[in-house]
């Protein structure tokens, strides 16, 4: 699976995901990634996700959605949900990650696997390329 | 920030062990490439929904990560794949899932956001959506990867369980 989300100069967030789902997969099995509120999601008001892992538990979890609606209405942090929504993730047995960003350019690269393929950068020049946890 | 971008390449069991320098240095530079492609769109003061489906097309397009070509393979050997897209502005959201033949499936799940009446369009009818769009549509061939094979030979021949190794996003 790949993902990106983007804030613009205009304030608008995106969030994008593509994957070839999982292999050896059966039956036209569908993962998290198409399913916007489970892999994909992003709210102006709120924060833009993408995520990446076991499907399944992301789509129960309603993984992407949920970290928006912990911002909005419990008022808390992107990394703060984040953690939340890994942690749930954690609890029922799911693995993956997600990236996240926030409507003033707050990044988060969570997993709870041993790495992730994540990059980033920002209009203050900052930029980091990582694999590894 | 004024601006800014993240992008990610699946995520599981990546080990030290398992990468090999000039591994991690193709990797790297794929990510760099496609994180440059947004980050310049965004810089030049362009629209975050085009640079989103800008890098994802770069990782579809890289046979590394399990998206586009390099995509893995069902139990019955073929290439199936999925996209969804999502613009914060107004909610509006796309996506495709099931498609094998669209080059690239992000920039049929913005279309699908753009100029249907739907969010989720599925397999044939994707398709058929994505050629009267004008996205290019190529054959099964082109999203074969060797590794991707020899893989799913692996497991078929070992007829094994999948387990949380196996999985890489």
């Amino acid at each position: 699976t790949v993902g990106c989300v983007a804030l613009d100069k205009d304030g608008n967030l995106t969030a994008g995901t593509s994957t070839g789902g999982m292999m050896n997969k059966r039956f036209g099995r569908i993962g998290d990634s198409p399913i916007i509120g489970a892999g994909t999601y992003a709210n102006n008001a709120s924060c833009a996700v993408s995520c990446t892992g076991h499907g399944e538990f992301f789509i129960r979890l309603g993984v992407a959605k949920d970290i928006s609606s912990m911002m909005e209405y419990q008022n808390i942090s992107l990394e703060e949900a984040s953690n939340k929504a890994i942690d749930k993730l954690t609890q029922i047995g799911g693995t993956g990650g997600i990236i996240g960003l926030d409507k003033n350019g707050n990044i988060v690269m969570k997993m709870n696997t041993n790495g992730m393929y994540r990059a980033y950068s920002n209009s203050k020049g900052e930029t980091e390329i990582l694999i590894y946890k | 920030s004024d601006y800014a971008i993240v992008i990610h390449g699946g995520a599981g069991t990546i080990l030290r062990k398992d990468f090999t320098p000039e591994k991690e240095t193709l990797y790297k530079k794929v990510l760099q490439e496609a994180l440059q492609i947004g980050d310049s769109i965004l810089r030049n003061g362009g629209s975050s929904l085009d640079a989103v489906e800008k890098t994802i097309r770069i990782l579809e397009n890289s046979p590394l990560f399990n998206a586009g070509k390099g995509a893995v393979f069902t139990n019955s050997g073929k290439n199936e794949l999925d996209a969804s897209i999502m613009w914060g502005k107004d909610l509006n959201a796309g996506a495709v899932a099931g498609v094998d033949d669209i080059k690239n499936p992000i920039s049929a799940a913005r279309k699908v956001m753009e100029n249907s009446e739907h969010v989720m369009l599925s397999g044939h009818g994707a398709s058929e959506f994505a050629k009267t769009q004008g996205l290019e549509i190529v054959d099964q061939s082109y999203f074969f990867t060797q590794n991707r094979w020899d893989h799913l030979q692996e497991i078929l021949k070992k007829e094994k369980e999948m387990t949380p190794e196996d999985r890489h996003g």
